[in-house]
């Protein structure tokens, strides 16, 4: 009989052991299939830019960049555009009384350029690629049924540059390029004339939304020399007493900002943990109001003085062109994406922006002929 | 001759914080533009007149006779590429380039052979080089004419970075009379060469110039050609674009129109 008990009991543990395996079968199977579905979906709304060193993800059906993947490391990332409306320093209680103008970055709202409502900065707010894709930073990656297309994107590949072109609004535009043999992702800007029939003044800025879980913090440069380290609603030296949650967190960037994940006070990072970094190519304002998130500004038109002393406007339909019917002033420029594991980071992105501070300088003319030379 | 104390004017001048955060009113910000482009434009003319008289001095007995243009950072154009790297390591900047072009100049005054048997043939006029200030949006006087006439051109490259480096140089060209072009690097070697459409934002905006600036004398583009170049350590290098017409753009020259879809 001992016999018997001993050989059912196995026995018995013996058919859980293979249940389990099952289920975990199962499981596996059901994961690989709901990958495969996403997979299946994904490519067929997916178009790939890949320079053999980068690749690049944009989903067809809102013509924004998905994710970025090279160097060692993968993240979501979405740049759009968004603008704050000036405040016209006309509301004491709205604005204290204080306009934005050419001295101060007093805003009044935040809008996507795709939303026709506000999308502030203020608690609660959720940014486009949470509005798309659901969840905090990252989440779900299904484009939810009906989210419209919030850029026109057209694709240029070649055997040197693969391009992706966005047209967010015939006022703002991306051009987001790989080059070969180049591991920074270039994004060409082009903001303006930017329009003031509403009656608004507008401060345009470029958002990278990423997956990196960077919490309140991010680095900027000082004066292009070294990281300093920054933190959301704080300052090291006093008690803050936070009343601009935008324009409060806003820093200069003469050279390059970085998200960090998981990064420490001292800036070294958990293993596995990546970098984030937007190389600017002149004196830029740059913030980042939630974790995974950058934002460059890039333009500016206000409709009001802000009394600090230049007594004019930041609107620049007098500019003193020949005829004074001038539409207002178009920006260009560019910043240089640099992902990578954030052990490695350092090199890459110092490299990055010096070849951005010094770039060739290149000089055009005919063939010389030389004498007796047949061509 | 020029030189660039103009500019270093304007730019000293634009340390003013007005002049970096443009807290200025309209018309400062006007008068800070027209002089540094006054100052850019004449230190250009420095800088292209330093690189002409190289990429001149270098044919005389150059590599492979001199004929195809030099060899930066090889063959007999090394001494003057060298010569100008530790020429942009002086303290004295631009200034230095300026004396080493004259020195080549003066070498290469020396190094013709009256006899005529030493290697390839001089140079027999300056080369026009010219500096383009709107590439960013695919316009340069030189190039687009030169293009439109359906002839070749030379593009020199001055790498201001004390390590050797690659990059895409991007020529704003007109398919005016063809989209087939050939690109050779300093040894004559070819160079895979893309032809890109211009993105219809930049289209908007070359309209926008020619209509505020209608007296530039700037020609836009409608395309341009990218080419990876090889830039050695403070120094130059120089390439050459050829249009390709009949049998030889249908034997398939190297450059690639890029497909586009939307």
């Amino acid at each position: 009989q001992k016999q018997e008990a001993g050989q059912s009991a196995t026995q018995a543990a013996d058919a859980r052991e293979a249940a389990a395996e099952a289920a975990e079968v199962a499981a596996e199977e059901e994961e690989v299939q709901q990958g495969w579905l996403e997979n299946e979906e994904k490519n067929e709304h997916t178009a790939v830019l890949d320079s053999g060193l980068v690749r690049l993800e944009f989903d067809t059906r809102t013509g924004l960049l998905r994710s970025v993947h090279g160097g060692g490391a993968s993240a979501r990332l979405a740049p759009t555009f968004a603008w704050y409306n000036s405040s016209d320093g006309l509301d004491s209680d709205e604005n204290r009384g204080q306009g934005s103008g050419a001295y101060v970055f007093r805003p009044n709202g935040r809008y996507d350029l795709s939303a026709t409502h506000e999308t502030s900065a203020a608690p609660g707010w959720r940014s486009l690629w949470e509005r798309l894709w659901g969840g905090g930073g990252g989440g779900g990656g299904r484009v939810p049924a009906g989210a419209g297309p919030v850029a026109r994107l057209e694709i240029v590949e070649g055997v040197n540059v693969w391009e992706a072109r966005q047209t967010f609004a015939d006022w703002a535009t991306l051009v987001t390029r790989l080059h070969r043999g180049q591991a920074a992702v270039e994004v060409e800007w082009t903001v303006g004339p930017i329009p003031i029939d509403d009656g608004l003044g507008k401060e345009v800025v470029l958002v990278y939304d990423s997956d990196l879980g960077s919490g309140a913090q991010f680095w900027s440069d000082s004066n292009g020399r070294e990281m300093l380290r920054r933190v959301r609603d704080f300052r090291p030296t006093w008690e803050l007493n936070q009343t601009e949650p935008a324009a409060g967190n806003y820093y200069p960037l003469t050279a390059a900002m970085y998200l960090l994940e998981g990064g420490d006070a001292g800036g070294a990072a958990a293993e596995g943990a990546r970098q984030l970094a937007v190389l600017t190519d002149r004196a830029q304002g740059g913030a980042s109001l939630r974790s995974g998130q950058m934002e460059v500004m890039l333009h500016r038109r206000t409709l009001r003085d802000d009394l600090r002393g230049v007594d004019e406007a930041l609107n620049e339909t007098a500019c003193g062109c020949r005829n004074c019917d001038c539409p207002g002033l178009v920006a260009r420029g560019r910043h240089w994406l640099l992902l990578a594991p954030a052990r490695e980071a350092a090199r890459p992105r110092r490299t990055a922006q010096q070849e951005l501070n010094d770039p060739p300088v290149l000089a055009f003319g005919p063939i010389p002929r030389q004498i007796g030379a047949s061509s | 001759g020029p030189n660039t104390e103009s500019l270093e004017e304007a730019v000293s001048l634009l340390q003013h914080h007005d002049g970096i955060t443009g807290t200025a009113k309209q018309h400062v910000v006007n008068d800070y533009h027209r002089r540094v482009h006054a100052g850019l434009k004449e230190a250009q003319a420095v800088v292209a007149s330093a690189l002409e008289r190289l990429i001149r001095g270098a044919t005389v007995g150059g590599t492979a006779g001199g004929t195809t243009g030099p060899a930066a950072g090889g063959g007999s154009a090394a001494p003057a590429a060298r010569r100008l790297a530790m020429a942009q390591e002086g303290p004295a900047g631009l200034h230095a380039v300026q004396h080493a072009g004259r020195e080549a100049a003066a070498e290469q005054e020396e190094r013709v052979d009256p006899t005529g048997s030493g290697g390839g043939n001089p140079i027999d006029s300056p080369i026009p080089l010219e500096s383009c200030d709107w590439l960013n949006i695919t316009a340069c006087n030189a190039t687009v004419h030169l293009s439109s006439r359906g002839q070749g051109m030379l593009v020199a490259a001055y790498n201001p970075l004390a390590w050797s480096r690659e990059t895409v140089v991007r020529v704003p060209v007109s398919t005016a009379v063809t989209c087939m072009w050939k690109a050779s690097g300093p040894e004559g070697e070819d160079l895979p060469v893309q032809l890109l459409p211009v993105p219809n934002t930049t289209l908007a905006l070359q309209q926008l110039m020619a209509a505020v600036n209608a007296t530039c004398p700037t020609t836009f583009g409608d395309a341009e050609l990218a080419f990876v170049a090889q830039l050695p350590p403070l120094g130059y290098a120089t390439f050459f674009l050829e249009p390709q017409s009949g049998a030889a753009a249908r034997a398939g020259s190297s450059s690639d129109d890029g497909s586009s879809r939307e």
